[in-house]
């Protein structure tokens, strides 16, 4: 079974900003 | 073919051709006779007489004028033509012939064959530095020691090879014309029969320049008598021809010596050397130290081994002493993403491709590791395999692992199943 990618518009970036790359 | 390699294409040493390099040079002199026009006599002799035929050096008539360009043009034994100085320039003046070569030469030999009687004292100078500084080549007298604080023919040792040396040979004042004075650079000293692997000797026989210096006149003594005019007017320097037998110095890596574009003669270079005597390695040809080239080894300057991705490198004495002498390039900016000495890996942040070899452009590919699941930039150099973090999976690190699902944490991505 072949998971998923990560989506990256799921992650909640609100205390990592600095880690959020530009194009999320 | 080519004479700086042989016939399977292997450099071997290669020199240009042995020349006159004074031939059709012009040559300065510090006394000319003509100017005003002038008598002069010569003399010869029969038996115990001594006879004078006078004749006048006219500067302003090409047929009794006595020019420099006569000293290199062509020596024809049976029309000579004479330079020749003024009249009496007796000790303490001398006169002098200054030849540039235009070029550094190894030079062979120096020869003056005269019209006058030879000189009782001369010297011949070299300079290395196109007539900046001078250093003495050879001494000539009957009085060594007065004129030049030298003793006669000293010994020649190892320890004294490139030291200019006097001798009373050839300071005879007979013949009274048609004398010749020969200078070998390298005759009686040690190592002339190892020249290859003798510094010191190919350093005493590089020369830009040649400087001559007559510095007395040979005279029957009667230059003081009563008809002393006459016999001031026997008395001058006149030289039919000078040579300056030798090679253009190449350091065995050219077979000839060329015009450049600002009509400079300089080495044609082989052996990916460079330099106006070839006495450097071509850029990006620094695997190995310069060397001159001798008859067992053309000691070629060897490119460095960059796998097509840097324009430029440098050499490194200590690599080179530590691969044995073989190989001490060392590669500067390496391109396509490559580092290292010979620009042989990829550089952080990026693997190799094992479908192309090291030497193609994309040899190295991105890492491209996933900004949230992986725990770095760096992946693995052969596998590009990229360090995930816990519960998550993938080349870059970009899906969760079987049993785990996406969180919305990008600290920890993945998060098991419950």
């Amino acid at each position: 079974e072949v998971m998923p990618t990560l989506d990256m518009t799921l992650f909640d970036w609100t205390d990592y900003e600095d880690m959020k790359p530009v194009d999320s | 073919p080519d004479p700086c390699y042989d016939e399977n294409g292997n450099p071997r040493r290669c020199i240009p051709d042995f020349v006159n390099s004074a031939f059709g040079k012009d040559v300065r002199v510090s006394s000319t006779c003509g100017t005003p026009a002038a008598r002069y006599c010569v003399m010869t002799e029969k038996g115990e007489e001594r006879t004078r035929d006078c004749h006048t050096c006219d500067a302003g008539d090409p047929k009794k004028s006595h020019p420099p360009a006569y000293l290199t043009d062509l020596n024809n034994p049976h029309n000579l033509t004479c330079w020749q100085s003024e009249n009496y320039v007796q000790y303490p003046q001398n006169v002098t012939l200054t030849l540039s070569l235009g070029k550094t030469f190894e030079v062979t030999y120096v020869s003056l064959q005269f019209c006058s009687p030879r000189p009782e004292s001369m010297a011949i100078f070299k300079s290395m530095d196109y007539g900046k500084s001078w250093v003495p080549f050879q001494f000539y007298s009957t009085q060594c020691k007065k004129m030049y604080n030298k003793q006669n023919k000293a010994a020649i040792t190892k320890q004294n090879e490139q030291e200019a040396i006097c001798t009373d040979s050839h300071t005879d004042m007979h013949p009274l014309t048609g004398g010749l004075i020969a200078f070998s650079t390298l005759d009686g000293r040690p190592s002339a029969h190892d020249f290859d692997n003798s510094p010191v000797l190919q350093d005493w026989v590089t020369a830009t320049d040649i400087k001559v210096a007559f510095s007395r006149l040979h005279t029957f003594g009667d230059e003081n008598e009563d008809d002393s005019e006459l016999a001031r007017d026997s008395y001058f320097y006149a030289v039919s021809d000078l040579q300056v037998g030798g090679r253009c110095k190449c350091n065995g890596h050219a077979s000839k010596c060329v015009k450049d574009r600002e009509g400079n003669l300089v080495c044609d270079c082989k052996h990916n050397t460079a330099g106006p005597e070839c006495d450097r390695c071509k850029p990006f040809h620094y695997d190995r130290p310069w060397q001159r080239a001798t008859a067992r080894e053309a000691n070629e300057c060897v490119a460095c081994h960059c796998n097509l991705h840097a324009r430029r490198c440098r050499f490194n004495m200590e690599l080179y002493k530590l691969s044995g002498r073989r190989s001490g390039g060392v590669c500067l900016n390496c391109r396509h993403n490559t580092a290292g000495r010979h620009c042989h890996y990829c550089k952080e942040g990026f693997f190799r491709d094992m479908s192309k070899v090291i030497s193609h452009r994309r040899a190295c590919k991105a890492c491209d590791c996933h900004p949230v699941g992986a725990a770095g930039k760096t992946c693995n150099q052969t596998t590009g395999q990229c360090p995930c973090k816990d519960g998550v999976t993938g080349i870059t690190c970009n899906r969760c692992a079987k049993g785990y699902q996406q969180s919305r944490s990008p600290i920890a991505p993945c998060i098991k199943i419950p």
